[in-house]
């Protein structure tokens, strides 16, 4: 059955 | 809650200028699952506080926990944390493991 092995990347904010 | 989080330090950042100066990255339900400082800019708030640096990961925001926040809630908090002018500082819990 299918695994997720990897979250997704985040973006980036400039504060 | 801090208390509980090993190798965490406490960084009380003062408005010192008219911007922050940090980009973060993550947040839940990303690969980085607490925000990481990216980049520090010269000349603001955060770099002349001299105690941030990139690659630490913020745990909390003026007692605030950022665990299990996503990205835009994360960085929603920290830009209230700057602007609101009940305070001229800003405390990061914030610790050098990922």
């Amino acid at each position: 059955r299918e695994k997720r092995l990897t979250l997704p990347p985040s973006e980036i904010t400039l504060l | 809650p801090g208390l509980l989080e090993p190798m965490s330090t406490l960084v009380r950042v003062a408005k010192s200028a008219s911007t922050l100066g940090i980009a973060i990255e993550g947040g839940a339900n990303t690969r980085q699952p607490l925000p990481r400082i990216v980049t520090i800019q010269r000349g603001g708030s955060a770099h002349n506080c001299g105690q941030l640096k990139v690659g630490q990961v913020i745990l909390e925001v003026n007692g605030v926990s950022l665990r299990g926040k996503e990205h835009r809630e994360a960085a929603r908090l920290i830009a209230e944390a700057f602007k609101t002018k009940e305070k001229d500082y800003i405390d990061f819990l914030i610790t050098e493991f990922n």
